[in-house]
């Protein structure tokens, strides 16, 4: 038995032609991340710490879909969602529909440890981080001008898109509706 | 999304994961993320943080999945997590982290790849995106 960590910075159609200078930051990122969670395993600080560090790490950077760098909804918008759990006592928190927290497992870890509940959402969560005290800032902060580009791909497409999605061409766009709707998959779950 | 998981020498458990959604989403969406059980999950067999689609991951409860298979079936977590993701999960939609009480780690996903890094006390560490 020992200490052990992993973390990821999201799975996808990732293509195997990424360019270094998409490729190499993200990865400098992972490296970066896991230096502070081997740290920090190694200081013995609690796991919930050791994991809530490195996710507000990873939130703080853009070159992922979370905090600064949060993909876009169909309105130009963040709404951001998070969690946390504790294995030993199985206390757990989540938010979601955040637009001005900074570090949204932050929030969730505080839904854990000051209330009675397990979840807290959109207006709700909004207001309990103003309550905490937590950091907010404009919600312009975490929009990138690479995702409004994704964003609009994704509209041209007329779909959704999982991480790191490729844009696809019109011809392939018609033909994959057409099969969708065939099949009773609206492509949006 | 980003997650992470995370035991220490003493099998002490927790995961994290945090994410903005889908590209294009619809406003007011709610993804695996905040669901305890689809996308985060911890107890004292193992942690785990899932990506992907948030729905395909909601259906297959893919994190709670991962922990009630080595309770409930015996399986080391790599068997446990490949299960889950390979057998049990559309394909191209998913792909986790995970950590068990005993140190073990195990990064499967089943789309191109996954952007994941890891470190053992025993020295191994590993950073990548795609099957090596």
């Amino acid at each position: 038995m020992g200490w052990a960590i992993a973390l990821h910075g999201g799975a996808g159609d990732i293509p195997y032609s990424l360019p270094p200078e998409r490729r190499l930051p993200r990865e400098e990122t992972l490296r970066h991340c896991l230096q502070i969670g081997v740290k920090a395993l190694k200081s013995n600080m609690t796991p919930l710490d050791v994991v809530e560090l490195v996710v507000r790490e990873l939130e703080n950077i853009p070159h992922f879909n979370a905090g600064r760098g949060s993909v876009l909804t169909n309105k130009g918008t963040v709404e951001m969602e998070a969690s946390i759990m504790d294995g030993n006592t199985m206390k757990c928190g989540a938010v979601s529909g955040l637009s001005t927290v900074v570090n949204a497992v932050s929030l969730a870890r505080l839904v854990m440890d000051h209330t009675p509940h397990i979840y807290l959402a959109f207006d709700g969560a909004e207001e309990f981080a103003r309550q905490q005290g937590v950091e907010t800032l404009d919600s312009s902060h975490f929009i990138t001008p690479e995702n409004i580009e994704r964003l609009n791909q994704a509209k041209d497409a007329n779909r959704v898109q999982i991480d790191y999605t490729q844009p696809i061409q019109k011809d392939t766009i018609k033909n994959e509706t057409e099969t969708s709707l065939a099949n009773g998959d609206s492509q949006i779950g | 999304t980003v997650g992470c998981v995370a035991v220490d020498s003493n099998g002490n458990l927790a995961s994290a994961t945090s994410t903005g959604g889908l590209v294009n989403k619809m406003a007011g969406r709610i993804g695996d993320t905040p669901v305890i059980g689809a996308g985060t999950y911890a107890n004292e067999f193992c942690a785990v943080s899932a990506t992907g689609i948030g729905e395909a991951i909601i259906r297959a409860t893919v994190a709670r999945d991962v922990a009630a298979i080595m309770e409930f079936k015996g399986l080391s977590l790599k068997e446990a997590a490949d299960c889950v993701v390979h057998e049990r999960t559309l394909k191209g939609a998913v792909g986790l982290v995970a950590v068990s009480a005993s140190g073990e780690v195990a990064m499967s996903y089943n789309t191109t790849g996954m952007f994941r890094a890891c470190a053992t006390e025993d020295g191994y560490s590993e950073v990548a995106i795609w099957p090596n």
